[in-house]
């Protein structure tokens, strides 16, 4: 069987969310495992006060920041905290999906669920994934049974018959909504610094601060070097601004066949 | 690569097939 246990807790209200997670942490406190805890900040204080002074033993990490980004999840939090642990068997609670997640974040929160499947194979790792089922729409409950091969609430544990985690990956790679509009300019080797410009140009006008500035023009240069190496040699580059975010897009001729690229730490 | 990408955006989300690649990278405007 393999070492790597995944289970979706669906929770109905703060009682059973906490009563249910501490137990979680309790298990593996009492089995000598390093635990942590990545959820969001308003069921860090519910987990804190339900664990009393075991809180002090175990990691709590507010996964409303370390998750912001979904794709961060795996190697910023998940890895990150089993790989400090070399050789002992870890465990983690992570709510990475909550109610304000918006239609643009939850296809990739979704890829990120199904994705630690594949990351975590074979792992000593047990990964608890808390689900809000009174607060969450109906589909992203029925996602979440394809993402986790076991199924846990307040009546018990079921194995998931729905499990399909390479679905969701693959039914989630759709084509992405085109901007209203855009400023865009197409590059090469030739041009390469005028991409990381033309995003650094809207991020001021904006308002990012300098610091934030240096990480857009540095997450584009990455994109448009990839374009160089692995995307035919050249690339488009598209910014814009939409629902209060900076967008900046890199497309070109390449495939990306692997599906846990950009998530390996 | 995009592992940077990951680690600076604050979403990211991609389109990928044989011959055509999409990545958004989004940066909440502060």
């Amino acid at each position: 069987a393999d070492p790597f246990v995944h289970p979706a807790l669906f929770y109905r209200g703060d009682r059973e969310f906490a009563v249910a997670t501490a137990a979680f942490v309790r298990e593996g406190l009492a089995a000598g495992e390093p635990v942590a805890v990545a959820v969001p900040h308003w069921h860090l204080g519910l987990i804190e006060s339900e664990l009393g002074a075991d809180a002090g033993r175990i990691s709590l990490i507010d996964m409303t920041r370390a998750g912001r980004n979904p794709g961060r999840i795996i190697p910023g939090v998940l890895r990150a905290f089993a790989d400090s642990h070399p050789g002992r068997r870890v465990r983690i609670v992570g709510e990475p999906i909550w109610p304000a997640r918006t239609a643009d974040e939850y296809p990739a929160c979704a890829q990120h669920e199904a994705l630690i499947n594949y990351s975590f194979a074979g792992a000593e790792v047990t990964i608890l994934c808390p689900y809000d089922a009174e607060g969450l729409a109906p589909e992203v409950l029925v996602e979440a049974a394809r993402t986790h091969p076991v199924l846990l609430d307040a009546s018990g544990e079921q194995v998931s018959a729905a499990f399909a985690p390479d679905k969701v990956i693959i039914e989630h790679n759709v084509p992405l909504d085109e901007p209203a509009e855009c400023r865009s300019l197409r590059f090469d080797r030739a041009n390469l610094p005028a991409a990381r410009t033309l995003a650094a140009g809207l991020a001021a006008e904006l308002g990012f601060g300098p610091d934030r500035i240096d990480d857009i023009r540095l997450a584009v240069a990455e994109l448009s070097a990839n374009s160089l190496d692995h995307g035919g040699g050249s690339g488009l580059v598209r910014v814009w601004a939409e629902h209060g975010r900076l967008v900046c897009e890199v497309s070109d001729a390449g495939h990306i066949a692997d599906p846990l690229a950009g998530r390996r730490p | 690569g995009l592992l940077i990408v990951n680690l600076l955006s604050d979403l990211v989300r991609v389109h990928t097939r044989e011959g055509a690649t999409a990545v958004r990278a989004y940066f909440d405007v502060p």
